[in-house]
């Protein structure tokens, strides 16, 4: 898996709170920009 | 006027800190909130129909959900102790917590969007605290950060 | 004199900010505290779930994974890369330190 961490979003089952997901999904849908 | 002026700038920025804390709060509320109405829906379905739902028509908290449109393909690796799995999708997805789940089953009684019935209102307060009180009819209000 | 009393406001505004700011500290402590319990509490366990028919209901596309994972658990999302073959590639892995991890795919149909 070429994870290069610098440019991943993480989040943590029941330690993030729930706008890490939204982050997670507007760079998604912008396609990474 | 120089003191005056670092003043300033001091209480925006506290301000600025105690709104972003209020809204954490808020999203731990509709958080407990949605939790407790899950329990007690479910417990309430089981009484009624006197029996548990089998194993494999439940999806149990903590979860993710990823949503995707059904032309995507996707390739799934996982390790044989099954503690890491990579998945890579050939189209967009999005992910999505339970919380954000119970929400759009209304569980959380439309207080994320401070649009609350009176007897809605009503069962959200009974659900936390006395301390919380406030805070969950001021949300029930439309005050929602 | 007016500035010396605007500095005078300005304290006690600040003053008031700092009461509340530590009274919603001590709300959030308390309630992650609670939220703790209730996930840990045994009783809360047993009916804490959704059925898939509520996750079909509260989400329109059409291949759902539904990911249930251990609390802790470390989910990490690459920014997109362009594939050999022009396409982007989303990434999506997974981490768990204390239990397998289970993946259902929910399809509508």
């Amino acid at each position: 898996s070429s994870l290069t961490p610098s440019t991943a979003y993480t989040y943590r089952f029941t330690g993030s709170p729930s706008k890490e997901l939204s982050d997670i999904n507007q760079m998604i849908r912008q396609g990474g920009v | 006027a120089q003191e005056c002026e670092d003043l300033k700038a001091e209480r925006q920025r506290r301000q600025e800190r105690i709104k972003q804390k209020q809204s954490q709060l808020q999203e731990l509320i509709v958080q407990q909130i949605a939790f407790k109405n899950l329990v007690q829906r479910n417990r309430e379905v089981e009484q009624q129909s006197k029996r548990s739902p089998s194993a494999n028509t439940i999806i149990q908290l903590p979860f993710i959900i990823i949503n995707t449109s059904k032309k995507t393909i996707i390739d799934c690796s996982i390790s044989n102790d099954k503690f890491e799995y990579l998945f890579n999708f050939d189209s967009m997805f999005e992910i999505h917590d339970d919380v954000e789940v119970l929400k759009r089953l209304g569980l959380a009684l439309g207080l994320e969007s401070g649009r609350c019935s009176a007897e809605q209102m009503k069962i959200a307060t009974s659900l936390v605290s006395k301390a919380l009180q406030p805070y969950v009819t001021e949300m029930a209000q439309g005050s929602v950060n | 004199q007016e500035v010396l009393e605007q500095v005078e406001l300005l304290k006690a505004n600040i003053a008031d900010l700092e009461l509340q700011e530590r009274e919603l500290d001590m709300q959030k402590a308390c309630l992650q505290q609670s939220i703790k319990q209730l996930n840990e509490d045994p009783y809360s366990c047993r009916y804490s779930y959704v059925m898939h028919e509520d996750i079909c209901d509260a989400f329109s596309g059409d291949t759902l994974l539904a990911v249930m994972a251990p609390s802790g658990t470390q989910l990490e999302v690459p920014v997109p890369e362009m594939g050999h073959n022009g396409q982007k590639k989303y990434q999506v892995n997974l981490r768990s330190h204390s239990a397998p991890i289970q993946v259902m795919l929910i399809n509508r149909e």
